[in-house]
């Protein structure tokens, strides 16, 4: 069973 | 002052289109160099960046750095209004509330003006670190947009399977499952036709196929679609848009639990 990752995990808010 | 002239507007209605599945509202950030935009969709799944360089524009000033808070659904009303061969411009004043779209046929006898109004958006940015991605592959967008529907068919999943011979897309659920195999062209006479792949190390990535779809509506920008995949990091899907700059969508990847 595979999750969906979100973008936040990834790229820092600035 | 804001004004920026673009004689063909079939390019922002295409834009326009290109990001409005993903997106209800926007902020275009106007500045000396351009107008560029940058919004993660509701779920923070992907990211829209889209740039158009002001040296693209037939016209182009900006006196001040502006952001403009557009509804989406609005703005496509408004240029539903153009017709295709209409040369579009659009203005706002230093601190303006409200933008204006002008819509000129080309011989002049129909001029049309539609005054939007703007909104005021919290809109976070994201630092996208620079990254050398362990393949590249290019292959026609018509093409990247058949495979995307084909397998949204058969599972919310698609896998995508980077080698140096090619790139492999599948796809499994219920009523079974797809596979769809491109090598890479041997000899390419026509640029917009070959699939390439630029390859460090081969990578296995899965993502949701709803959001491929929603790249894909980008199609009419550009002949090539370009994907950059490395291990465990958000997938690139770059368009260009003709010479005057360049839509980028990015997707996070499904990881296993």
């Amino acid at each position: 069973r595979k999750s969906q990752m979100s973008l936040d995990s990834y790229f820092k808010v600035i | 002052m804001f004004e920026a002239r673009l004689v063909q507007s079939s390019i922002l209605k295409k834009v326009l289109e290109a990001i409005k599945d993903l997106l209800n509202e926007a902020t275009f950030d106007c500045s000396d160099s351009g107008i560029q935009l940058q919004a993660m969709d509701n779920s923070h799944v992907s990211l829209v960046s889209m740039n158009l360089r002001s040296d693209g524009f037939d016209k182009y000033r900006c006196d001040r750095n502006i952001s403009m808070g557009m509804n989406l659904g609005s703005m496509t009303k408004i240029l539903k209004c153009a017709a295709n061969e209409d040369v579009v411009t659009m203005k706002a004043q230093d601190n303006a509330d409200t933008v204006t779209f002008v819509f000129e046929s080309p011989n002049q006898e129909k001029v049309s003006d539609y005054e939007m109004k703007l909104m005021n958006l919290d809109q976070e940015h994201l630092g996208i670190p620079e990254t050398e991605y362990a393949c590249v592959v290019r292959l026609p967008a018509g093409e990247f947009a058949r495979i995307c529907r084909d397998l949204s068919q058969f599972g919310e999943s698609v896998v995508i399977s980077c080698t140096k011979e090619g790139v492999k897309f599948s796809s499994a659920g219920d009523i079974g499952s797809a596979n769809i195999k491109l090598a890479q062209t041997s000899n390419v006479d026509k640029e917009e036709l070959a699939v390439t792949v630029e390859m460090q190390e081969p990578v296995t990535l899965t993502f949701a196929s709803r959001y491929l779809n929603s790249f894909t509506k980008a199609t009419s920008l550009s002949n090539v679609v370009q994907l950059s995949m490395s291990p465990d990091v958000p997938l690139v899907v770059e368009y260009r848009i003709g010479e005057i700059g360049h839509i980028r969508y990015y997707l996070a990847p499904k990881i296993e639990d």
